[in-house]
């Protein structure tokens, strides 16, 4: 493992664990996309199968099932804490998940590597993985709530994207044979939708800073 | 498509 995988995992990680404090530390998910977190909640199940069938090191058995517990505890906060679950922007976070999940299911059936069931999920959390931020950033426009998404957040999570980009440059010329068309194009997409994102972050923050500064 | 990808990363 090379040092921008392994720091695009911990950003990652970071990532959901700022998430976590904030919600926890606030009582609040104002701003938070319930949908985009139960997406990724999807791509987590439907990729980490293979917890079952394969072990390919106890860091990797550690962070998979980190992202699950950590996806599932942020959705039971949202749903279920009797304090946060009426922060959330329910009329406002009304993307239709469908849209995004029927063609990723296609499309995983269509463009894999292996026609199997294990080898079809995990093709499926790929494609779901790379637009699963989309109601999140559709809530954002709508809400210009930069309160509970912090700097950090959002910083975060485009750190792990472009790191991982970094990662695999670093494996295509340094492992002879390292190639994974379906991950890298996927990948390349998720971050300019993670560009797109941080556009409306800074855009809404400074918003925000204008509306609160005093006439 | 050649094979299964060895899905080593998370």
């Amino acid at each position: 493992m090379n040092i921008f995988r392994f720091a695009g995992d911990m950003t990652h990680l970071c990532s959901i664990v700022v998430l976590l404090l904030k919600i926890e530390a606030t009582k609040s998910c104002a701003g938070v996309s319930l949908r985009t977190q139960e997406l990724y909640a999807v791509v987590f199940v439907s990729r980490y199968l293979d917890l079952f069938f394969t072990f390919i090191s106890v860091y990797n058995t550690v962070m998979k099932v980190f992202f699950i517990t950590s996806s599932f505890c942020i959705i039971w906060y949202m749903r279920h804490h009797r304090i946060v679950s009426q922060t959330y922007d329910r009329e406002q976070d009304t993307f239709r998940v469908a849209f995004l999940v029927v063609p990723c299911i296609f499309l995983a059936l269509l463009v894999n590597h292996e026609f199997s069931m294990v080898e079809v999920l995990w093709t499926f959390s790929i494609y779901l993985e790379s637009v699963a931020i989309l109601p999140q950033l559709i809530l954002l426009q709508r809400t210009f709530n930069v309160d509970t998404l912090t700097s950090n957040y959002v910083f975060l999570l485009g750190a792990y994207r472009a790191l991982y980009i970094l990662n695999w440059l670093y494996r295509y010329f340094t492992e002879p044979g390292y190639s994974q068309w379906i991950v890298w194009s996927s990948g390349t997409l998720q971050t300019a939708i993670y560009c797109d994102f941080f556009y409306y972050y800074v855009v809404s923050w400074r918003k925000n800073e204008r509306l609160s500064l005093p006439s | 498509v050649r094979g299964v990808a060895k899905h080593d990363e998370l």
